[in-house]
């Protein structure tokens, strides 16, 4: 299901017969704005148009006789190829102890997150226990905790301690008590601080986990390139959450974020509560992105 | 050299790029390299930095927005707090009740975010932190009768400010943005001069959804200031320059990290040139 932007650029090439080179370079120039207009980053904007112009080059659109349509079928293709091409399901085993950490920006929807995946997975019989690793944000241990206690979810914390002697006081209890999944989650944190992200790195170093997930405001500009970068140079993340796309914003983030790390979305955030996550539709988001 | 002849379609475009990637936005990146043109050619200008320099001069005179401040303030002075989830509202109110108490100001802190779980809490922190009085009820109580408390209490306990902290809302959300607008009318009809500011938060790292933001907030509350936060990370804060020129808005200060004295006044040189330095 296309949207107005591409109705807007599907209607301009239809009003031709068959194609010129100049024809599909204006509407390669469409797109570019409108994936620009929605917070694509401009490099994975300029990699995307490029590859999109060359297809669209091809015999195929210059030689059909509905060039408008063909054309925007590429687009959609090569958008949905990206926001998916990367599909896979998450690592959590039956049987065992899994683990996963949630990291991101300052305010991105990480502790909100952690108590999310805690009850979709206590709903597929997992048994969650939640960490609150955050030892400096004020009230951060009192908001995991109320969150936890709303969903009647065990939450460890432990005033006073260190980051690094909360996870390993976490992971023990969880053994000890049998949690099939331990949810930690940590501070928000710059990517270009480095202590910081020192700290990050010895979590996931002590939790050994089996999913990291790198959290990600859906409203996030150009700069989600370079966040997204950094954090996957220092954690290898292995899959993305992106929240608050209850909002209004077209998400081209998401685009960024999953051209240059390779990692899938694996989850989005739609709302406050703790019921409000649904799993990534690439094609729903290659929609909303072209606005 | 000197005529617009001597810079080409290259420069203009890395130039343009630049600007796309600090959140301009396209069109007015667009203009803005239209500017460039039209001044190099009225300025004769004839080399790279002479350009740059130019470039940042017009980026400057977009971002000059100017409010006067209150001679004699009325008391309590009071300011509203709002903007969309996790953007540094509850972090700057402390920061700001920092500044204040500083200046010698009695403080009070109103929890009207009676949603969010630890919001209360994390208000009361920075209330302590900041040697600030602090009103609340509890969690889940009607955020406007707290707005009320808080006016009540700001005057019988005669402090210079009371600055209200509201829960995140995202603007699309009618229900949300009803209820602001109701503890708008709340502080109004308890005493007319109030509220005196109403700030809204906005994050550097947004893209151009802060142009909606601002649009519905402003719409509905009518705003008298913004405040950019986390301009510590690599977000350029680009999206300010068409708040703006579309809203005419003063930013009235900047967050530059979590502590207590992270917070800045705004300065359109300093902002252009942490831009593009
Ligand atoms: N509307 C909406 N709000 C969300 C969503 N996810 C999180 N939020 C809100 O965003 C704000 C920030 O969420 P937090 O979970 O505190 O973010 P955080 O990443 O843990 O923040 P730090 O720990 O300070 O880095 C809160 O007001 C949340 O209620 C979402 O999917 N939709
Ligand atoms: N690096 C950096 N972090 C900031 C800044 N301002 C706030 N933060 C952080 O951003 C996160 C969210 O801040 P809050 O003050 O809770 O944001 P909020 O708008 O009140 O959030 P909600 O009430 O949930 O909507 C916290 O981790 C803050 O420490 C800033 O200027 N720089
Ligand atoms: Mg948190
Ligand atoms: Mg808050």
């Amino acid at each position: 299901e296309l949207s107005h932007r591409f109705d807007a650029i599907f209607n301009r090439l239809r009003g031709h017969g068959k194609l010129s080179e100049d024809n599909i370079a204006e509407a390669v120039r469409d797109v570019k704005r409108a994936l620009l207009e929605a917070d694509v980053n401009y490099r994975v904007v300029k990699k995307f148009t490029a590859a999109v112009q060359e297809k669209a080059l091809g015999a195929e659109v210059l030689q059909s006789i509905t060039p408008g349509q063909q054309f925007v079928k590429i687009v959609h293709n090569e958008l949905t190829q990206l926001m998916g091409g990367n599909e896979r399901p998450l690592k959590l085993h039956a049987n065992r102890m899994n683990v996963v950490v949630l990291a991101g920006l300052q305010g991105s929807g990480k502790t909100t997150a952690c108590a999310k995946l805690a009850l979709y997975f206590r709903k597929q019989g997992h048994q969650p226990l939640l960490v609150a690793a955050d030892t400096q944000r004020p009230a951060a241990i009192d908001q995991l905790e109320t969150l936890g206690k709303a969903l009647g979810i065990p939450v460890y914390a432990d005033r006073g301690k260190k980051t690094l002697q909360v996870v390993e006081g976490a992971l023990s209890r969880a053994r000890s008590e049998g949690s099939s999944l331990v949810i930690i989650d940590t501070a928000g944190r710059l990517h270009i601080d480095i202590e910081m992200m020192g700290e990050l790195k010895e979590i996931c170093n002590a939790a050994r986990p089996d999913e990291i997930f790198f959290v990600a405001d859906a409203m996030t500009g150009q700069d989600a390139v370079n966040v997204a970068e950094q954090f996957y140079h220092e954690i290898h993340f292995t899959g993305s959450i992106l929240t608050k796309m209850d909002g209004d914003a077209r998400g081209g983030a998401a685009l960024s974020i999953l051209d240059v790390t390779g990692v899938p979305i694996q989850f989005v955030g739609v709302g406050e509560k703790s019921d409000a996550l649904e799993v990534f539709h690439p094609e729903r988001m290659a929609s909303r992105i072209l606005g | 050299l000197g005529s617009e002849g001597s810079f080409d379609d290259d420069f203009y475009s890395a130039l343009e790029d630049a600007l796309i990637s600090a959140d301009i936005g396209v069109e007015l990146s667009t203009n803005i390299i239209d500017g460039l043109k039209e001044r190099i050619r009225r300025d004769k200008i004839a080399t790279a930095p002479e350009a740059y320099e130019a470039m940042k001069a017009l980026l400057v005179e977009q971002l000059q927005v100017h409010r006067l401040d209150e001679d004699f303030p009325p008391k309590p002075w009071v300011i509203l707090v709002v903007g969309v989830n996790g953007v540094g509202k509850t972090t700057t109110i402390g920061k700001i009740a920092h500044e204040l108490r500083g200046k010698g100001k009695s403080v009070m802190l109103g929890a009207v975010d009676t949603f969010r779980a630890g919001a209360i809490e994390q208000l009361r922190i920075w209330a302590e932190r900041t040697g600030s009085e602090f009103i609340a009820q509890h969690d889940g109580a009607d955020a406007a009768s707290v707005a009320f408390d808080a006016m009540e209490a700001a005057r019988a306990r005669n402090v210079d400010v009371l600055i209200l902290d509201t829960a995140g809302r995202l603007h699309n959300k009618i229900n949300l943005m009803n209820e602001i607008e109701k503890i708008l009318r709340v502080i109004r009809r308890n005493t007319p001069h109030a509220p005196n500011e109403i700030l809204l938060v906005v994050d550097a790292t947004t893209g151009q959804n802060a142009m909606k933001q601002v649009a519905v907030f402003n719409d509905v509350l009518g705003i008298t200031g913004l405040v950019i936060t986390k301009l510590d990370g690599t977000a350029k804060g680009g999206v300010a320059l068409a708040l703006a020129k579309t809203y005419r808005l003063p930013i009235k200060k900047i967050g530059v990290g979590e502590g207590i004295d992270d917070l800045q006044d705004f300065n359109a040189p300093t902002y252009i040139e942490a831009m593009f330095g």
